[in-house]
């Protein structure tokens, strides 16, 4: 009994300061790679297992529901003013500028626009779906794309396989063009929308969504920051496709969901549920690269401008 | 949250934003 106490005595003491030694000398030896080979500083695949065994898809959760709790009237103006201040909130585009009115914090999340504050350039072949800060665009060439610059993620990863063609060849991205006479190209662009940021989207072009496809995986953050730091967070993250056609060829939207605002809402696909509760799992989702596939109806179509849905906290 | 956007085009597309820019809906993020 003596032996079996002093082992967990000994366990317990040095158990963290190994792991911590651990991932020290691990981060010193990414950093030094990194910096040896002229990369961006990105996660090493043990910071990247630790990142996402953290429990963040049940923080989540919680904060949805924190969020959706009643606020009182008398405490909106408080609650609300201070969520606006810290995060930049412009009330004055608000359909409805009065922090009475909006009873819970995810309301105030979502709150809709003002008529007319966001004109539609007509002149531009796509248009911005949601306000936000541009993370990074361009083409996606060899099969990739870039999460920002030097740092890539696979298309085929984030879309999932094409199967919608039978034309298939094994160069995904011939598979995925619907003109394939070497006339077009592949070109992405990421949004990044911050907390205090309008959170409803729109369609950025006229367009029609053949089929949507949920990947159930995590919920990190999609902080710049984060995405700068861990390589292939786009692909390991929740998120809803919706794959079509529009006038030049395939089109794709993806909404990307992220810690604290994971329940993404289509508002024409009831279907579609996001960040749904698994238990108290602690560890990385097993089944991130699977995903629910629905084929839409030949009716739907997405105008430009068009508003689409809205990201929950949560 | 993030919004990802995948789709072709013919090359002479150009996306008429910078990395780092902040967008509104319906501002113009790339001409033909």
């Amino acid at each position: 009994h003596s032996a079996w106490t002093k082992w967990t005595g000994f366990l317990l003491r040095w158990t963290p300061v190994g792991i911590c030694l651990f991932g020290v000398i691990d981060w010193q030896l990414h950093k030094q790679k990194s910096e040896r080979e002229s990369l961006p500083r990105t996660a090493s695949s043990f910071q990247s297992k630790v990142y996402c065994s953290l429990p963040l898809r049940i923080i989540s959760r919680c904060w949805g529901w924190l969020a959706a709790c009643y606020v009182p009237v008398s405490l909106r103006p408080y609650i609300y003013g201070w969520y606006s201040n810290a995060f930049g909130v412009n009330m004055e585009e608000a359909l409805y500028p009065d922090y009475k009115y909006y009873n819970s914090l995810a309301a105030f999340f979502t709150r809709p626009l003002r008529e007319g504050v966001r004109p539609i350039d007509n002149r531009a072949a796509i248009v911005s779906p949601a306000d936000g800060r541009v993370l990074h665009f361009g083409s996606a060439q060899n099969k990739l794309i870039e999460e920002v610059k030097g740092v890539n993620y696979s298309v085929s990863s984030f879309l999932g396989p094409v199967t919608w063609h039978k034309r298939l060849n094994g160069n995904f991205e011939e598979e995925l063009k619907e003109i394939n006479d070497g006339s077009t190209e592949l070109f992405q662009c990421v949004i990044y929308l911050a907390p205090g940021d309008y959170h409803r989207f729109h369609s950025p072009a006229e367009w029609q969504p053949k089929l949507r496809r949920h990947f159930v995986g995590e919920l990190l953050s999609v902080n710049p920051r984060i995405v700068n730091w861990l390589p292939d967070l786009f692909c390991l993250n929740e998120r809803a496709v919706y794959m079509g056609k529009w006038e030049h060829g395939f089109f794709s939207y993806a909404a990307v969901g992220a810690t604290n605002v994971g329940s993404v809402q289509i508002y024409m696909d009831d279907d579609l549920k996001t960040n749904r509760w698994m238990g108290l799992q602690l560890g990385a989702h097993k089944d991130r690269h699977i995903y629910d596939e629905i084929e839409l109806s030949n009716k739907t179509h997405f105008g430009r401008g068009e508003m689409l849905g809205q990201f929950n906290m949560g | 949250s993030t919004i990802v956007l995948l789709f072709e085009a013919p090359k002479n597309f150009k996306f008429t934003i910078k990395t780092g820019q902040k967008v509104k809906v319906g501002e113009s993020l790339g001409v033909l």
